[in-house]
This record gives C-alpha cells, sequence and structure tokens, in this order.
C-alpha cells in the first residue's frame, strides 16, 4: 500500500505509450537511414554478453567500480548506449525480442538499474503487437521481476520505485496481462 | 507549412529517452 500506482497514473501511462508507439512507427523509416557514429557497433542477435554491456555498459556488466568523470553520458562504453531512435529503429523484431529477453534475464539475478529501465521501456515500444507466446511469456517475466524488486523496497522515496511501477504498468495494461495489474 | 519540421524538432533521436524519464517523472509529482 502506498507503493503502487493509482488507476489514473496507470491510465495516463497507457495513453502516453500509445502515443510513443504510433511516433515510433512513423519515424521509423527516417531513423534507420542515419549513420551511426563509428564508436557504436551493435552487437550480433545472439551476442547475449555483448548486448548486455552494450545496453548497460562495462561498468554494470563487469562489476567495475563506475568513475565519475563530471560529464555523465559521454562514455557509452562503460555507461552503456542509450536508446537513441538511431539505435533502436535498427532492430527487427528478432532483435527486439532477443534483447529484451537478455535485459530480463539480466535483471533476474541482478539489481535494477536506471539503463535497463530506458532500454527496457524503449523495447517494449518497438515490440509488435499481436504478441508471440514467447514474448508474452517474457514480459510477464519481467512484470513479476518488478513486483519482486518492488516488494523489498522499504522507502516509497527510492528511485527505482516508480521505474518498477511505470514497467509493470504497462506490461499489465498495454500489452494486457490483466492479471498482473495494480488495481 | 505542414507542421513536419516542426514534429521532428520534438521527435529527436532522444524521445524514447525523454519520453520515459518523463513518465518516471511523473509518478513522482503524483
Amino acid at each position: 500500500l502506498g507503493f503502487s500506482p493509482s488507476l489514473k497514473w496507470q491510465q495516463q501511462q497507457v495513453g502516453n505509450f500509445s502515443d510513443i508507439r504510433q511516433s515510433v512507427n512513423k519515424h521509423r523509416q527516417l531513423w534507420q537511414t542515419k549513420t551511426l557514429d563509428d564508436n557504436v557497433i551493435m552487437p550480433k542477435i545472439d551476442d547475449e554478453e555483448g548486448w548486455k554491456r552494450f545496453c548497460l555498459g562495462e561498468n554494470v556488466c563487469l562489476n567495475t567500480a563506475q568513475t565519475d568523470s563530471g560529464e555523465p553520458g559521454v562514455d557509452y562504453i562503460k555507461m552503456g548506449f542509450p536508446p537513441f531512435l538511431s539505435i533502436v529503429s535498427k532492430l527487427n523484431q528478432a532483435t527486439v525480442s532477443a534483447v529484451l529477453e537478455y535485459l530480463i534475464n539480466w535483471f533476474e539475478e541482478r539489481e535494477f538499474v536506471p539503463q535497463l529501465g530506458r532500454w527496457l521501456y524503449a523495447l517494449l515500444a518497438c515490440l509488435e503487437k499481436p504478441l508471440l507466446p514467447e514474448a508474452h511469456s517474457l514480459i510477464r517475466q519481467l512484470a513479476r521481476r518488478c513486483s519482486t524488486v518492488r516488494a523489498n523496497l522499504e522507502s516509497k522515496d527510492d528511485e527505482r520505485l516508480s521505474a518498477l511501477n511505470l514497467l509493470i504498468c504497462l506490461v499489465a495494461r498495454y500489452f494486457e496481462q490483466n492479471d498482473l495489474a495494480d488495481k | 507549412g505542414t507542421g513536419q519540421s516542426d514534429d521532428s524538432d520534438i521527435w529527436d533521436d532522444t524521445a524514447l529517452i525523454k519520453a520515459y524519464d518523463k513518465a518516471v517523472a511523473s509518478f513522482k509529482k503524483s
């Protein structure tokens, strides 16, 4: 009680997310044609470790200490590449599903980090409906894991709470896994 | 003229990241 979001907030997020997905579709072709910077080397679809490092960064994946250069987000190799439209627009549905699976598997055994939230949101925004059975199972696993992590939070001020609530909301309400929804 | 350029300006390379950050921030305010 007090940790889960109101119905009104959930409905707003579903509406906004639906708009975002439409815009992604509308602009996908434009962004697909953009040339990526030389340092952006996307892993092959079956390179699980490569994708985890690409999205979350070496600091998180290799458990190395984070160095604060004072310029956040500059070192993408260490901090992970953000889900820029020019990157996610180049992912086909098979890759979207595969990366989603890699990141959800990673989250099963580790703590939530901000990069993870951004990537999961971006991948869900690119995941086409109707979902394949594997995708159903995958996103349900994500919502359950978010619920478990949320249940262990000690404070409502925890930075992770809003991100966890958002992901649960989108899986349950946008992708219609209603039994997992916060009432 | 058509409104297309305005839309493109708003919908930049970081649009998904901004949308996520906005959604997360909205819970903190709610």
